[in-house]
């Protein structure tokens, strides 16, 4: 089972 | 004071057509080194990153750092009005509340100029550091929506796997499974038919195709594609702009529980 990962996860908002 | 006039107007016209699908707002900020958008999906799962230099467009003046919240919609609908041959011309007042486009047709006997409101955009910004990826996949960008097509018939996810044989692209579904292996190849007479496989590690990650078809929408700026991988990053999918820019699409993957 796999969920949808978010960009926030990888990269750090500005 | 904006003024930025583009010869290949139909450029900015497919620029829209690839991302307005995915992104509703966006801020254009136009600076000294070009006009640029950065922007992510309603569910943060996707982003896009436009960049036209300003040496490729034939008149650049930007007198000072200016950000215009557009409505993608609204954008495109207005480009829709500009010929395919046509030049367009982009045009704001520093704090002004609307941005001009006006097209001008080849032989210049036909000149319009379409006003749009901006509006504020709370844009999130994220900062993407350079990386080196452990897997580039050149590729042409026909061969790579072909695939994403076809593959999205049979399944909602791909897995996109790197090794030294290839890439390959695996779907399965309630229907049946399916699977694509591009190997490397070169082509004498045609870099763009070529697929070129750069791997320092083999890398392989799951993304919701979805998302990938819809970042195909910009297969028109470009004969090739290029795929950027490591292990638990994002993909770069990257589509050149002929001598002015880019538009990269980063897609986050897939996670196991």
């Amino acid at each position: 089972k796999s969920s949808q990962g978010r960009l926030e996860s990888f990269f750090q908002l500005s | 004071m904006l003024e930025l006039r583009l010869v290949q107007g139909s450029l900015l016209k497919k620029v829209l057509d690839a991302i307005k699908d995915l992104v509703t707002d966006a801020n254009f900020d136009c600076s000294e080194s070009g006009f640029s958008l950065q922007a992510m999906d309603s569910s943060h799962v996707a982003l896009v990153a436009l960049l036209l230099r300003s040496d490729g467009f034939e008149h650049y003046r930007c007198d000072r750092n200016l950000s215009m919240g557009m409505n993608l919609t609204n954008m495109s609908k207005m480009l829709k009005c500009a010929g395919n041959d046509d030049i367009i011309t982009i045009k704001a007042d520093d704090g002004g509340d609307s941005v001009t486009f006006m097209f001008e047709s080849p032989s210049q006997d036909k000149v319009s100029d379409f006003e749009m409101k901006l509006m504020d955009i709370d844009s999130e910004h994220l900062g993407i550091p350079e990386t080196e990826y452990h897997a580039i996949v050149k590729m042409p960008s026909a061969e790579f929506a072909r695939i994403c097509r076809d593959l999205s018939t049979i399944g909602d996810t791909v897995v996109i796997s790197v090794s030294k044989d290839g890439v390959k692209f695996s779907t399965s579904g309630d229907i049946g499974s399916a699977n694509v292996v591009c190997r490397q190849n070169n082509s004498v007479d045609n870099k763009d038919n070529e697929t070129v496989i750069e791997m320092n590690e083999p890398v392989s990650l799951t993304f919701a195709l979805r998302y990938l078809n819809s970042f195909t929408k910009a297969t028109t700026l470009s004969n090739t594609v290029t795929l950027s991988m490591s292990k638990e990053l994002p993909v770069v999918v990257e589509y050149k702009i002929a001598e002015i820019g880019h538009i990269r699409f980063y897609l986050a993957p897939k996670i196991e529980d």
